[in-house]
């Protein structure tokens, strides 16, 4: 079974290491609660 | 060949004496901390105990690890191995003589890269001639916790830990390992390349010599430019570069403007990160092939560097360090995937049998027309036919088997309730974790979004990355994913994150964002496997044609986030903990996946 989670565009910045791996075409293995990725609103919030 | 490193090995004694230089720590934790100050990370408020503490905690650090396994005393006699395994790279030992006191005295340079893996785990196995081998015992060694020592011996013994039973150990083993100073590594390094093109050996480069030595990083730059270049380093205007004159101009020009561009032993590009990594890459480079490395090495795992020699003859080509991701995830027999926590690479337990015929149903034309003519139903009727057979009583007999099947990949310690407690499989399958077991990344802060199962993860920017990365069926599409209903033009071009559970995972999914529930579409659809195999091929379409349920989260951090449980071949049953309207926190229980149709 699988979980697919789709965000809209520009909404989260995913985190680079996962990124990284998935170009890689390699999963990475994650438990519950480990952080997936940012708000953009919020970060572009923090920027300004 | 000096490495510049502060070991020297013993003589007869099992455990090697090094050389106590007083100041060896102080030194390098100076020179460490100089270094961070150099790249422009460090907070510029001098070395204070708390700020070096800081420094080694964090993984902004870059050098050479030199770690030598020495011996182990096992419980039984026998032919034995060793592994030192640090992210990507596994490093094996020689074959010990039959005993229970294997001597290995290997060593090892291993790079230590800034944010790169630092927990090194040693793994010991009983060897066989023809099947493979047997993993006995391991154990794990912080490699920042070296740099962070106060003793000035580098030697330890450690218990090996039984890898099927928590906390009992089997052996020891006498590792040791040292740090080398950067310091150290930049000179050697120095000394190093000079002597590549010192052709003279005088200890001194010529001009021509300085020129040979341009090209041989990968550097194309005229004539001139290397006059010119030369002359900045020759301090002393005697027409020569010295060792330090060297060593001066390469510190001063790769920060400027990059002198070695690529490695002249391997090739590859350097310049990525920053100029100790790059000098670290070189030094070890230069290493190979001249005696000093004792491991054999170039594998992925530990588990490929312990196969049998009949395995090897037929497996050994399909690994390297560039054949990870999706050529093996598809046609490899074993599916590599990164474990985030450790920052190393596992390989997944699937049967043999189950992968070939995987192959022969997903990625075949002729596989898929089996498919078109009843097998759907089938996998429907399987499916069905098991979730009753987990829901009996009966069933909970295969609990204790599945258990010792994936002995190292299901921590009892975690779960809620005791064996016993669980009536059928299928109650095992769905079993709740401890509270605590899973703690939630900044659970007070909504902005910062978390993985929503025990899984293997892919995420991607744009649909386009994950159809160039991993989904191959050629009619995937996100309208086909969602559905019409809940499909809109912000999710078409959206970021994609896939949570792939395996059978001995936690079977329970958790809300990645905190909002509320607005509605759930479910989709009926097949139950095929959501096995990489399957994912992989430009044949089957697994998540626009398995059965589904889509349910759309309205968050203030994230806007609207979809959720879409799918189930798969046997586990095809998708139950939700909450219903629409519910406010609900990320890392709460959302639902579970059961045995059924």
């Amino acid at each position: 079974s699988t979980v697919v989670c789709v965000f809209e565009k520009d909404a989260i910045d995913i985190d680079e290491d996962l990124l990284l791996n998935s170009a890689r075409s390699l999963e990475t293995l994650v438990s519950v609660g480990m952080q997936l990725g940012v708000s953009r609103k919020k970060r572009a919030v923090n920027d300004l | 060949m000096g490495h510049g490193s502060s070991k020297s090995n013993g003589s007869d004694s099992s455990v090697p004496t090094f050389d106590s230089k007083p100041s060896r720590v102080s030194r390098l934790r100076h020179s460490l901390h100089l270094h961070r100050h150099r790249s422009g990370s460090g907070n510029g408020r001098g070395s204070s105990s708390f700020s070096q503490q800081k420094l080694l905690a964090s993984d902004d650090f870059a050098g050479i690890a030199l770690i030598t396994l020495i011996g182990a005393e096992m419980k039984f006699k026998d032919k034995w191995f060793a592994c030192v395994t640090l992210g990507e790279r596994t490093f094996r030992t020689a074959t010990s003589d039959h005993t229970d006191k294997p001597l290995w005295k290997s060593e090892k340079k291993l790079l230590l890269e800034r944010k790169g893996p630092h927990i090194a785990r040693i793994s010991v196995f009983e060897t066989n001639i023809l099947s493979k081998n047997n993993l006995v015992g391991y154990c794990e060694i912080d490699l920042f916790q070296v740099l962070d020592r106060d003793s000035d011996s580098d030697s330890e013994v450690l218990d090996l830990l039984d890898p099927s039973l928590p906390n009992t150990v089997v052996g020891k083993i006498s590792v040791s390992c040292t740090i080398e100073d950067p310091v150290d590594t930049e000179k050697s390094f120095a000394r190093r390349i000079l002597s590549i093109v010192d052709y003279n050996q005088d200890g001194m480069l010529s001009l021509s010599e300085f020129s040979d030595l341009i090209d041989a990083f990968g550097n194309q730059v005229a004539a001139s430019k290397k006059e010119e270049l030369f002359k900045a380093a020759d301090q002393n205007g005697d027409g020569n570069v010295s060792m330090d004159e060297l060593a001066i101009l390469l510190a001063i020009q790769q920060e400027k403007e990059p002198l070695v561009n690529s490695c002249p032993v391997c090739g590859e590009i350097l310049g990525k990160y920053d100029r100790l990594n790059d000098m670290v890459h070189l030094t070890l480079c230069f290493d190979e092939g001249t005696g000093n490395q004792v491991m054999t090495g170039g594998f992925l795992t530990e588990k490929q560097a312990s196969y049998g020699w009949i395995f090897k003859m037929s497996e050994w080509t399909h690994f390297s360090s560039y054949d990870v991701g999706l050529n093996a995830g598809s046609s490899a027999s074993h599916i590599l995937v990164f474990d985030r926590k450790t920052k190393r690479l596992v390989e997944e337990l699937i049967d043999g049998k189950i992968v070939l015929s995987m192959r022969a149903i997903y990625q075949s034309k002729i596989g898929l027309s089996i498919i078109d003519t009843g097998a759907k139903d089938l996998l429907q009727s399987i499916s069905e036919k098991q979730g009753r057979r987990m829901n009996s009583v009966e069933s909970a007999e295969e609990i204790p088997k599945f258990i010792e099947f994936f002995k190292d990949q299901i921590n009892m310690a975690d779960v809620k309730y005791t064996i016993d407690q669980f009536k059928t499989f299928n109650e095992f399958f769905v079993r709740e974790l401890k509270p605590d077991a899973r703690p939630i990344a900044y659970k007070e802060r909504d902005d910062i979004a978390v993985c929503a199962a025990d899984s293997r993860l892919m995420a991607f920017k744009s649909i386009e990355d994950s159809l160039r990365f991993w989904i191959k069926g050629r009619k995937f599409s996100i309208q086909g994913l969602l559905g019409n209903d809940v499909c809109s033009t912000t999710f078409v071009n959206g970021t994609l994150v896939i949570f792939r559970l395996a059978p001995q995972d936690y079977h329970r999914f958790h809300f990645p964002v905190s909002g509320t529930i607005e509605r759930f579409v479910a989709i009926p659809g097949c139950l095929y496997t959501v096995n990489p195999i399957a994912v992989n091929s430009k044949y089957c379409n697994v998540f626009t044609e398995n059965k589904r349920v889509v349910s759309v989260i309205s968050t203030e951090e994230f806007g609207k986030v979809v959720f879409i449980a799918i189930g798969a071949t046997m586990v095809g049953s998708i139950t939700f903990l909450k219903k629409e309207g519910d406010l609900v926190q990320k890392g709460e229980e959302f639902g579970y996946f059961s045995f059924g149709g």
